[in-house]
């Protein structure tokens, strides 16, 4: 779907934004460690697609994690601040579900553990040893 | 800025580097120039020059726009989410999610939310194409988000330092790093 600019888009052909991939994530906010609720597991799904979750953390299956709110969902929370300059709270503050739910490049940020977005700095991997292919 | 683990980057004896589009997805000259564009704030800071290729199979570099599963493995998510993505040197794949709603002109206006401004997404995917990985400084084209209505293809000096330290500066610059950074065009139009 190409267009010159903004005006130029037809009315039936304008998305229904609601309907995209992360909306539900506006369901999670205040959410922290040790909650149990509906869609963590997707977010988990969206942590580890960009490298802050292990393929190998929590789960029974590649695509089977749990609803809870635990100590792997909770380091990626934190790097996940920590990469994007907010507060390192851990907590699914509001601050850091509005820069989850923003379009993004489908490149993770952390690449087999052992890239950060920092400065051209290199740290050791994570204990949970993330491992994302691209 | 950051680099691909092992910082793979295309070879000294490549600085000439083509890229060609998926002849299936037949884009106009109008899509094709906002790649060019694209390309053109790379060289500019470096000894890297990008030519369009008319065969798409044999190019350094490959463009596409596709849906949901593509046969990469890394499948798009529809409307919003993740937009593009590109592959570390020397694969040179750049893939877009064609359910996008692509701006190709002017993006400012009073928009759905949802229109995204293709040269913004491109600059990016391209540095990707050249090794970088992502960054966290929110003015640099490596952040890894961007607001829809959003336009932002200027390189930022984070940007510039990382792409420099894999293959150097503008020889064409006389040995200083580059143009001056001057006037951004960040723009949001929604």
């Amino acid at each position: 779907h190409f267009f010159p600019n903004i005006s130029s888009i037809p009315p039936s052909l304008l998305p229904n934004t609601t309907k995209s991939a992360w909306n539900t994530f506006t369901n999670l906010s205040g959410c922290h460690s040790g909650q149990n609720v509906a869609g963590i597991s997707k977010l988990k799904s969206y942590f580890r697609y960009f490298g802050y979750i292990s393929n190998n953390i929590n789960t029974t299956s590649k695509n089977n994690f749990t609803d809870e709110f635990d100590d792997a969902l909770e380091r990626a929370v934190l790097n996940y601040q920590k990469n994007f300059n907010l507060n390192t709270t851990g907590e699914l503050d509001e601050e850091t579900v509005k820069q989850i739910l923003k379009p993004r490049c489908g490149v993770a940020d952390i690449v087999n553990g052992s890239t950060t977005m920092n400065s051209g700095k290199v740290t050791p991997p994570p204990s949970n040893g993330n491992t994302v292919a691209h | 800025y950051s680099f691909f683990p092992g910082r793979p980057r295309w070879p000294s004896r490549r600085r000439d580097l083509t890229y060609a589009f998926d002849p299936r997805n037949q884009l106009s000259a109008d899509v094709k120039r906002v790649f060019a564009n694209a390309f053109s704030r790379w060289s500019e800071w470096t000894p890297l020059t990008f030519t369009e290729s008319g065969n798409y199979f044999t190019a350094d570099m490959k463009i596409g726009f596709y849906a949901g599963e593509h046969g990469d493995g890394e499948e798009f998510d529809g409307v919003l989410g993740t937009l593009a993505h590109a592959f570390a040197p020397p694969r040179g794949l750049l893939h877009l999610d064609s359910d996008e709603t692509w701006i190709v002109g002017e993006i400012s206006g009073s928009g759905t939310g949802a229109e995204m401004d293709l040269e913004s997404v491109a600059v990016h995917e391209i540095g990707h194409l050249l090794g970088l990985g992502h960054s966290s400084v929110e003015n640099a084209i490596m952040f890894p988000t961007i607001a829809s209505g959003m336009r932002k293809v200027e390189l930022d000096r984070d940007d510039v330092e990382g792409i420099q330290e894999l293959y150097g500066s503008n020889p064409g610059n006389n040995g200083t790093t580059g143009p001056s950074f001057g006037e951004r065009e960040v723009s949001r139009g929604c």
